[in-house]
This record gives structure tokens, C-alpha cells and sequence, in this order.
């Protein structure tokens, strides 16, 4: 579909690819945003989950806010997004996942309000990058603490040669990736529909 | 205007004042957000400074990130958040700017890239709340060592008994409020066009 084309294009154009395994989209994604191109994303991930029945989409701060929220919007549910850092108002009952990050060897808490999800609720995890699916996999163990169910996971970028993919297929749950890269190659980009 | 009706319906009836001077508004602003909401309150900001020539909107993660990405969706220009906390791919010359915190009595940096703010900018602040004011003079900070020009500052909820409302006027930048309130009264909102 379009949103692919343009969406790889700009990876192409944009992205810079930093030592063996990291793309920077910062131009578009992870710190300035193209509104228009996150419309898109959410228009795209609506639709290939618009029979879902979904009742919330659930990301973690920062850049995964964008993409979900314009899914959020074109799916006409909430968005709420997993903290990582302490707020100002967090207090009360939340729901935690440990995210473990392999470079900085460490763990980290996320949390979610536990007013904010529940088993009633059918739960679209939306997310900037997938990796290793750490952070995903923090997002489907609240939805499941909360007795939720996760219909599907919505990733923009996805690195295929990383764990994330497989470790989330394993658990029988619907991936939508847009954007899936193969490999890098010489600082380039490689994606999976091409040579 | 219809959605600041909206607004202060959704305060009035979601919103808990914590203490004597927190408003809580998780429910549709800094935890769970209603995109439905944040699409009207973008059209809003971007209604009043449809004139102003904007080429970019700032804003600092998290929470501001879902009104300036709506608002910078109606301008058709792109959103840039400044980032709190390192990041991934948070690498290169950033302008910098110290964002004090009065309740925890520390400095914070913000940063954002110097790839994403120049001379021709002409920059629309948006922010969730206004309260001392200290991020959006951050970000204006940051404007001002870029040599761009803020033309506006957009804000949802302003704490008008805080300082933040009466330091961006004395700057003599336009400031647009959806929500201004006034006082907490018995753990009550009273806005400033009520009683
Ligand atoms: N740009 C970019 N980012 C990548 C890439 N691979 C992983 N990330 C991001 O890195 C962060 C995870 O880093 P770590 O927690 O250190 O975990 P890891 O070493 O196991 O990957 C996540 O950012 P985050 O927590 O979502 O941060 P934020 O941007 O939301 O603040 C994730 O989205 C990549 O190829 N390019
Ligand atoms: N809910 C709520 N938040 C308020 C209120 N007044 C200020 N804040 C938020 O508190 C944070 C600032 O806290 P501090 O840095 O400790 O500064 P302060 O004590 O001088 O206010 C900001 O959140 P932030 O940095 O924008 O955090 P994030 O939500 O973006 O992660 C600001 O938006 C209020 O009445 N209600």
C-alpha cells in the first residue's frame, strides 16, 4: 500500500543508519514528526484492524505516542501510553512490566493505570520500532495482568533481523509491521520486499 | 467556541484536584488521551494562528506531544518535541536549555536538535499545561539561540494563579488558552470565565 512506499522512501532518503544495527529516523519519527505521514500510519493500522473489535490501543512515551494516537483516532478508541519515567500525577493503582534493555544491560518499569485498562478491554499495542520486543512485550504482560486481550501489535519499523518479530508471532498474536527491514548493508537499508 | 465547552465539561467531571494547586486530568490528557479531543483542540490552535505563518511546532515529551501533533496535522507543518532524557539516537549538536522545577527544586535540560530549528522558523509552542511556565520558556529559549521566531504559544489548561501566563505576555508573544482556571475551590475547578 502507499503508506509503505512513502514510508520506506523516507527511511531511504532519511534515515541514517548507526553502527551495525541502528536506524535513525529523527527527521520524521523519533524527535521531529511528519503529521501527516503519522495520519497515514494510523489510517493503515486501522484499517488492517478494523475488524478487531478493539476498545483501546496501548504504546509506551515517546515516539510511540504519535503513530498510536492517530491510530487511536481513526479506530475511534482512547490511546494510553505506558510511562517509563516518574509524572507528576502518577499515584494510585498501576499495573507494571519490566522492559530489559540488551545495551544498557539494565531493567526498566513501565506502568499503566489499572483505571485505564481492564478485562473488558481488547488491546491494539501500537509501537515506533520493534527490536528485540522488549518494550512490546512489557505492553502484552499489563494486557494480560489486566485479564485484557491483545488482538493485535502495529509496529512502523521493524528489524527483522532482531528478535522482536518472531518473539511476538510465538505468541499466536496478529503483527502488522510497515516498514520491515531485512538487514543493513554497507549503511544502507536493506527491506524485506526487496532483492 | 464548542471545544473549550468541551474541555472544561471534561475537567470539571474527569478532573481531580490533587492539593492546592495539581489538577489530575489522566483520563483524557496525560495518561489516557482522547484523540477525538486532541484532533478538536488541535483545529483550535491552529485556527487562531492560521494567519501567523507558521513553519514549525514545538512542544516537549510527553504529554504536550499529542496537541502539537494534531495542531502541526491541521497547519501542515512538522512537530518537533524536545527530548527530557537521553534517547537512542540522541546523538549531535542540540540546543539545550535549562528547565527549572519549583516542587523538586532541580534543573533539567531539554534539548532538541539544531537539524530541526533555524533562522527562517517561524515557531507555535504548544504545551498540556501552564503552570510556572518554565518549560515553555525552555523552548523559547531554545527558539531564541536558533535565531527562529516564536510567533505563538498554545495552551490547553493554564493555571492562571501560577506564574507561566503573565511571564509569556510580558514577552509580548500571543498566548491561547483553551481552558484558563482560575482558582481551586473545595477541590473544585472555578474557571476564569465563571463566577
Ligand atoms: N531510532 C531507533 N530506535 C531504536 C532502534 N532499535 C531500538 N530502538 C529504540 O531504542 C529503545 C530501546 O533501547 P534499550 O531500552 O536500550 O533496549 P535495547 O538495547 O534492548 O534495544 C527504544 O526507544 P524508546 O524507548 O521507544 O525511546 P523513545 O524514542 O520513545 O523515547 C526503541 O524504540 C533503531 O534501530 N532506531
Ligand atoms: N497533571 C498536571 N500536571 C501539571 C500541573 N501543573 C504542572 N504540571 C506538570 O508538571 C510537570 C512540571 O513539574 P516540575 O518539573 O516538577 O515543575 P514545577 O514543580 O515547577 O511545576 C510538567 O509535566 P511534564 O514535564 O509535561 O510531564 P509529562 O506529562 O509530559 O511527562 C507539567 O506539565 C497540573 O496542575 N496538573
Amino acid at each position: 500500500r502507499l503508506v509503505i512506499k512513502i514510508l520506506e522512501e523516507k527511511i531511504k532518503s532519511e534515515g541514517v543508519v548507526l553502527g551495525s544495527d541502528i536506524l535513525k529516523v529523527d527527521s520524521f519519527l523519533n524527535h521531529q514528526v511528519d503529521p501527516f505521514l503519522m495520519s497515514q500510519i494510523g489510517q493503515a493500522f486501522a484499517d488492517k484492524f478494523s475488524q478487531a473489535g478493539i476498545t483501546k490501543v496501548l504504546t509506551i512515551e515517546a515516539s510511540g505516542i504519535a503513530p498510536a494516537l492517530m491510530t487511536s483516532l481513526q479506530l475511534q478508541v482512547p490511546m494510553v501510553f505506558a510511562r517509563k519515567h516518574k509524572s507528576r500525577t502518577l499515584s494510585g493503582n498501576f499495573y507494571t512490566a519490566s522492559v530489559y534493555s540488551f545495551t544498557k544491560q539494565t531493567e526498566n518499569k513501565i506502568a499503566i493505570s489499572k483505571k485505564f485498562i481492564n478485562a473488558d478491554d481488547r488491546v491494539l499495542i501500537i509501537d515506533d520500532f520493534l527490536a528485540n520486543g522488549q518494550a512490546v512485550q512489557g505492553l502484552l504482560d499489563i494486557t494480560s495482568q489486566a485479564g485484557a486481550t491483545a488482538v493485535g501489535v502495529g509496529i512502523v519499523i521493524e528489524k527483522r533481523f532482531q528478535a522482536g518479530h518472531d518473539l511476538i508471532l510465538s505468541k499466536n498474536i496478529p503483527l502488522v509491521s510497515l516498514a520491515s527491514i531485512d538487514h543493513f548493508q554497507d549503511g544502507q537499508v536493506v527491506f524485506n520486499n526487496e532483492g
